[in-house]
């Protein structure tokens, strides 16, 4: 799950990668 | 004929399609025809480049946020150089941005396919960590399909549209930057001579994202079951929308199997790039490429 992190993210909310 | 299900399937998947990307073969086809009122910006040299970052920077992604290249304030040290290397260091500077202009693009569809993916019907239904890994696996197979949309054989469109930036150009660039875009160019050629529009791409990188055999699925039954649908939901579309070309369906899932070949031959470039240029990479696509193949 770490090794996905930014992905897991994308999945449950929309935060954009853009700011992180 | 299809049934009722195929049809809905069909245009839910549109649907969400035409929600998530900004861009989309329609729009392009306009813009790279001429049929729209302004033409975009057109980038061949170095000097347009900059020019382009000047005037678009709105639309370029890596500046929509007034982000600053870290690699930018660190080659800008004042230093007392001849012409010559003066101007070689102004190209290294232009081409690392224009690395991380695409770096930043790719993020930005990587975001799209995800939401994309996540209106897909079903698909939020599959274990999280199985949806983390067609994702992983399938984004750049599907972000190769979408930038054909944004391609001719003269250059690619970028900046949603605003610009568009030669494949001459492209080449130009010093190894191994110059060697990044045209597999893809080449890829597209074929690719666009199939005709496809909109709602059969839709359906296709659907199937790209749905894919029973990516490594490290947990529970591929259901992941087949979602796929087959898609799949036949793509044969009959492609027969309706295309009548005279009844060879589409098996030349389109011939497809497949070069975008696989054209996604391990980008993740040696980007690794080669990475090790040669001391370059960043953003951390979304080092998650992606990370253990991949």
């Amino acid at each position: 799950k770490e090794k996905h992190k930014i992905l897991h993210q994308l999945l449950q909310n929309s935060t954009s990668p853009v700011d992180l | 004929c299809m049934e009722g299900d195929g049809k809905t399937l069909v245009r839910q998947i549109h649907d969400a399609y035409m929600k998530s990307f900004t861009m989309n073969k329609a729009k392009a086809r306009l813009i790279l025809t001429g049929k729209t009122s302004e033409p975009p910006f057109i980038i061949h040299d170095m000097d347009t480049f900059q020019l382009a970052e000047r005037t678009l920077a709105a639309y370029m992604a890596h500046m929509v946020k007034g982000e600053r290249l870290e690699s930018e304030s660190e080659l800008r040290v004042e230093h007392v150089t001849p012409a010559v290397e003066c101007e070689e260091l102004q190209q290294r500077e232009a081409e690392a941005r224009l690395f991380h202009c695409c770096q930043s693009t790719s993020v930005e569809t990587v975001t799209e396919l995800t939401e994309f993916a996540k209106a897909m019907p079903d698909f939020q239904t599959l274990d999280l960590n199985d949806q983390v890994t067609l994702l992983k696996y399938a984004v750049h197979e599907a972000l190769f399909t979408l930038l054909a949309s944004c391609m001719n054989k003269d250059g690619l469109l970028v900046a949603r549209g605003r610009g568009f930036i030669t494949r001459e150009f492209l080449k130009s660039l010093r190894r191994p930057f110059s060697d990044m875009m045209e597999p893809k160019f080449q890829f597209a050629t074929r690719f666009n001579s199939m005709d496809l529009d909109d709602s059969d791409l839709a359906l296709f990188v659907a199937a790209i994202i749905c894919c029973g055999d990516r490594p490290g699925l947990v529970d591929i039954p259901v992941v087949e079951r979602l796929q087959e649908s898609i799949i036949q939901a793509l044969r009959h579309h492609l027969l309706a929308n295309h009548p005279d070309d009844t060879f589409l369906f098996p030349r389109l899932l011939q497809k497949l199997a070069d975008l696989r070949e054209l996604v391990t031959e980008h993740a040696q470039l980007i690794q080669e790039i990475k090790t040669l240029e001391d370059t960043s990479l953003h951390p979304l696509l080092q998650e992606i490429y990370k253990d991949m193949y």
